[in-house]
């Protein structure tokens, strides 16, 4: 039985992912020797399911500028596609040998064709996500280089407005992925991180403010304030990092996955 | 969201297909 990543990949392929499992053992146990239903109707809903996935795959791919995305998406598309003329072929097959065991070996094979092809699928698309997500933290990570540049009050206000919105959304994202997660580690890892980040921020503007009002006011102390910011940025930095390495993660990449 | 929603129209298609031919199995042995 395969392990799924996220809650979602888990939903949707697991159930077929035991009942694959169940057509094999059928076939191994030597059960396969009776006649087969016409299956024909339900391989042709299986059919229009995937023509319909493959149509919305290549719009999601022509949309896409993820370039990964382009090219991890279409061979999963096409090994779907296969897989449903396997079936497509064992049905017809078995229209004219309801006991044909090469229509049968086709059945499985095709069954465990769309399960891999939907499971390749998903994972291309899940990485995609991932791929925003670590856009965002980068995003971010960006505006923290450009602290040093904060020199006025007027910058500052306008350097908060607009790291607001993009540190919000950030963590917005981070937290979803991680109800998403199956693996509890890495779920433990990112709400750490995602903590410290928010107890960092109101401590970040703090230490900016005191900086530029040093600064602005000619005070003395700035060396000091400037320690405190480039400590808190450099916290915020490496936290966020942290967040990219572990969004990366997938459950392989630990021996405690169990 | 549209990819999830057609990735699971398949997968339960196919579990109706899986369905189909396992109970026939179980069923004539």
């Amino acid at each position: 039985m395969p392990t799924f990543h996220t809650k979602t990949i888990e939903t949707i392929l697991e159930p077929v992912a035991q009942q694959v499992s169940k057509l094999v053992i059928l076939h191994e146990e030597g059960e396969d020797g009776n006649a087969m239903p016409d299956l024909t109707r339900p391989v042709n809903v299986v059919k229009k399911a995937v023509d319909n996935l493959v149509k919305v795959g290549y719009e999601t791919v022509s949309c896409s500028e993820d370039n990964l995305l382009k090219h991890d998406m279409p061979p999963a598309l096409s090994r779907v596609e296969e897989a449903s003329m396997l079936l497509v072929n064992a049905a017809s097959m078995l229209l004219d040998d309801s006991r044909s065991a090469p229509a049968r070996k086709k059945l499985i094979d095709g069954s465990r064709g769309i399960l891999h092809g939907t499971s390749a699928l998903l994972l291309a698309f899940d990485e995609s996500e991932v791929r925003k997500i670590i856009r965002k933290c980068k995003t971010v990570l960006e505006y923290l280089e450009i602290t040093e540049v904060i020199s006025t009050l007027e910058d500052l206000v306008k350097y908060i407005e607009t790291l607001s919105p993009n540190l919000t959304s950030m963590i917005k994202s981070v937290e979803s992925r991680e109800r998403e997660l199956m693996h509890q580690a890495h779920r433990e890892m990112l709400l750490r991180s995602v903590d410290d980040i928010r107890n960092y921020t109101n401590l970040f503007v703090n230490t900016l403010k005191i900086f530029v009002t040093a600064k602005v006011e000619g005070q003395f102390g700035i060396e000091n304030a400037q320690h405190n910011r480039d400590y808190v940025v450099k916290k915020m930095t490496s936290e966020i990092n942290e967040i990219i390495r572990v969004l990366r993660l997938t459950s392989h990449d630990d021996d405690d996955w169990d | 969201e549209q990819i999830l929603s057609a990735a699971r129209s398949i997968i339960e298609a196919t579990s109706a297909l899986i369905k189909a031919a396992t109970f026939a199995q179980k069923e004539l042995v």
